[in-house]
């Protein structure tokens, strides 16, 4: 095992609010310790880009997404998640554990659970309608796709009879389990390959290991 | 209005591909 760099430690502490050592983020988490390293130098650069505070804001998460300032609603839902602590910023280990969803290894069962949250944007326990019905709408005006009420009307129709299948009106965790196994393209966006590579991406966390014979 | 693909979508798939949002983004230059 590696030993135990305490001022290097105590440094990144000060310097990332939240910043866990890599071997414990490594223990609670897909990601090796090598890889907990990588993903640091990746938040470096994210919680630097605007404000150089060791913390990840909206404005931050949106830049390193889409390379510009633009809003866009799914996006900012998925910061909410990524933002365990509800503070409004994303420190390095809310980074890691969040992003350990999106890891090739996870078991499909927390992935259907982080995708069931995105969607039950209320925090009810249940994706209803009118959540389902604002973000759409919202994103269609954000991305400039046109679609009249009626069609967006039958297209929650079709969606929520396929999906509801006790048809009470909203879609509870075990109906959407069914769901997306019936429409496993909605699930594509929950494993990123990327993460496991994501040493090679971050090669220079070898120079600013915290951690020996890693 | 609206295009009859999108008509045959269901409402997730119209948000994935609406928000265009992949966490790819994070890791490409």
């Amino acid at each position: 095992m590696g030993c135990f760099h305490s001022t290097a430690t105590a440094r990144a502490r000060r310097r990332y609010p939240g910043y866990d050592h890599p071997m414990q983020l490594a223990s609670q988490t897909a990601f090796s310790v090598s890889e907990v390293e990588a993903l640091f130098e990746l938040f470096k650069t994210i919680s630097g880009s605007v404000v150089d505070d060791g913390l990840i804001s909206k404005e931050e998460f949106q830049l390193a997404l889409f390379k510009s300032k633009m809003d866009n609603i799914f996006a900012n839902r998925i910061f909410d998640l990524f933002d365990v602590k509800k503070r409004g910023v994303i420190d390095f280990a809310d980074f890691v554990q969040a992003l350990n969803v999106f890891h090739p290894s996870v078991p499909m069962e927390e992935k259907i659970d982080f995708s069931f949250k995105l969607y039950d944007m209320d925090n009810t326990g249940f994706i209803e309608r009118k959540e389902v019905k604002q973000m759409l709408i919202a994103l269609l005006s954000e991305s400039g796709m046109r679609l009249s009420d009626e069609t967006i009307e039958s297209i929650l129709d079709k969606t929520f009879s396929d999906a509801d299948v006790n048809q009470d009106g909203k879609i509870d965790r075990a109906e959407w389990e069914n769901f997306v196994s019936r429409n496993p393209s909605l699930m594509k966006i929950m494993t990123l390959p990327y993460l496991k590579d994501i040493t090679t991406t971050f090669p220079s966390f070898v120079f600013n290991s915290k951690v020996d014979d890693i | 209005p609206g295009d009859k693909s999108t008509r045959q979508m269901n409402a997730f798939q119209l948000i994935g591909m609406a928000s265009s949002l992949d966490l790819s983004g994070f890791f490409e230059e």
